[in-house]
């Protein structure tokens, strides 16, 4: 080795200059292209600045960016459309009154095609119906959709298909097998000056996220984690206020007035909790009571997606008895929901149109996200009339909360929000019964 | 169209062998699942229970 290295002659021998020449060329290219990204990405900041200045200075708020999803190129194509102005095209379009005669053969082959069951439809006479539209929010003939008779069970929401269902946890919902998104961004963050309403999301998102080795399936079940973990996070950091007590902060350990309890005595008549009082099973509580720590025990979150098809019956009831606190409404864009869709876009569901309902049932949180889509855009709920969706308003709406929030101080949130006063003030939400209806998807 | 439900529930003790339970599908007590994916579902029809 030492004469190897003594002996071995070094012979040094000048690059070619063209190569060098090249390589310095290449480097120049290089500089010049990311000094030109970084000055165009520089002024499109400026010059969104100089927009918004300019809308506040003749008072109209902040214009938003149109969020692109990544995915394949049919959801690049579709990220192009004006989805929400389709949508509502479309509506139009069913709302237009068909030929009296073109009526039964219409919708008979609409029927066909989708798989639409006429026997249950309430009204026997299709021509009743002026178009396709009011043909589609149907109503069914009474008894044809029975309740299940377990008082502990949760009941489905509408006709359907369940495309996924498990456990949350460290608040990540698995839209389709290995999508997921924060519960964050599908109900929307905790917001301090709101009813003193507490969502799971913000403590749970908090935490760390989890790895994919952790996640295993049990059946059709997917569980993200072993339960153990959840213990941390279960309890009072999440818990919404009790029913028939104040806010979680003014809670403390106080005791009924003789008013208070007069109050409940009126509330429990005026709900008429008494069948469901004689059949609530074993722990012999009304609904309306929350369960006590001792029986309650340690809990968690689940999920259940439940997809319409477009023949499917397409009003909503509600799975439990439970109260809905407050309503966020998201005005989001409206891609497509189909199962196809779901898998090749990540986060669908808190991109799209969605109307959160939150509240608490016996067992603690409770929230209902009916998710618009293209061709079904306008959310109702029978008990919010002040809610549009899928409106040429909503905008609006969007934009006086965001104005609203920064003269708050407070950051936007990216809904609007509206809370329910209920039948008393003791309630503090609207009661809903299991299977009552409570709103429905309209096309367009 | 989609609806998405997220619910507290409980979620049931983990069972021992000694109780004679033998797998993961066993929890008293706590919340399970009546459906599977892809089950096709019609109103009041139980997703699952306490």
């Amino acid at each position: 080795l030492r004469s190897a290295l003594g002996q071995t002659k070094v012979e040094w021998k000048p690059i070619p200059v063209g190569l060098g020449i090249g390589f310095l060329g290449l480097l120049q290219l290089y500089r010049v292209q990311a000094r030109e990204k970084r000055r165009i990405e520089e002024e499109e900041v400026r010059t969104q600045e100089r927009e918004d200045d300019e809308s506040e200075k003749h008072g109209c708020p902040k214009k938003r960016k149109r969020i692109r999803p990544s995915g394949p190129w049919q959801v690049q194509i579709m990220s192009t459309l004006p989805l929400k102005a389709l949508s509502r095209l479309w509506g139009r379009f069913n709302e237009l009154t068909i030929p009296y005669y073109l009526r039964v053969p219409g919708f008979r082959l609409y029927s066909f095609i989708f798989g639409v069951n006429l026997d249950e439809v309430a009204e026997p006479d299709l021509h009743v119906y002026p178009n396709l539209a009011a043909f589609f929010y149907r109503t069914l003939k009474p008894g044809v959709r029975p309740i299940d008779p377990n008082p502990n069970s949760i009941v489905s929401p509408a006709d359907g298909k369940v495309i996924q269902f498990g456990t949350i946890e460290h608040g990540e919902v698995e839209q389709v097998k290995g999508v997921t998104y924060s519960l964050d961004a599908l109900l929307g963050s905790r917001r301090p000056s709101s009813s003193g309403i507490s969502t799971p999301t913000s403590e749970l998102a908090s935490r760390p996220s989890v790895s994919s080795q952790d996640r295993h399936s049990l059946g059709d079940e997917e569980v993200i984690r072993e339960d153990e973990e959840f213990a941390q996070v279960n309890g009072i950091s999440y818990t919404l206020p009790n029913l028939f007590s104040g806010p979680a902060k003014n809670r403390g350990d106080k005791k009924d007035t003789p008013k208070d309890q007069s109050t409940k005595s009126q509330l429990s008549s005026e709900l008429d909790v008494t069948a469901e009082l004689a059949r609530s099973g074993p722990t012999s509580q009304p609904w309306w009571a929350p369960a006590t720590s001792k029986e309650k025990g340690p809990t968690a979150l689940y999920y259940c997606v439940v997809y319409l098809a477009p023949g499917d019956y397409h009003r909503f009831h509600s799975p439990v008895s439970w109260v809905v606190e407050s309503r966020r409404h998201f005005a989001g864009e409206l891609y497509s929901v189909s199962p196809y869709l779901q898998r090749t876009l990540p986060g669908l569901f808190t991109l799209n149109e969605r109307v959160v309902l939150l509240g608490r049932w016996r067992w603690g949180f409770f929230s209902y996200t009916p998710v618009g889509a293209t061709n079904v855009g306008s959310i109702v709920v029978n008990f919010d009339r002040e809610l549009r969706t899928n409106s040429l308003t909503t905008d609006t709406a969007a934009d006086r909360a965001a104005e609203q929030a920064a003269n708050d101080g407070e950051p936007y949130s990216g809904f609007a929000e509206a809370t329910y006063e209920g039948a008393s003030a003791i309630l503090r939400g609207h009661a809903l019964t299991r299977g009552e209806e409570m709103g429905g998807f309209q096309l367009g | 169209s989609t609806i998405v439900l997220v619910f507290e529930a409980p979620k049931g003790r983990r069972p021992s062998f000694d109780e004679g339970f033998t797998g993961e599908e066993e929890r008293p007590g706590g919340w399970r699942w009546n459906i599977e994916k892809g089950q096709k579902l019609k109103v009041g029809q139980s997703i699952g229970h306490v």
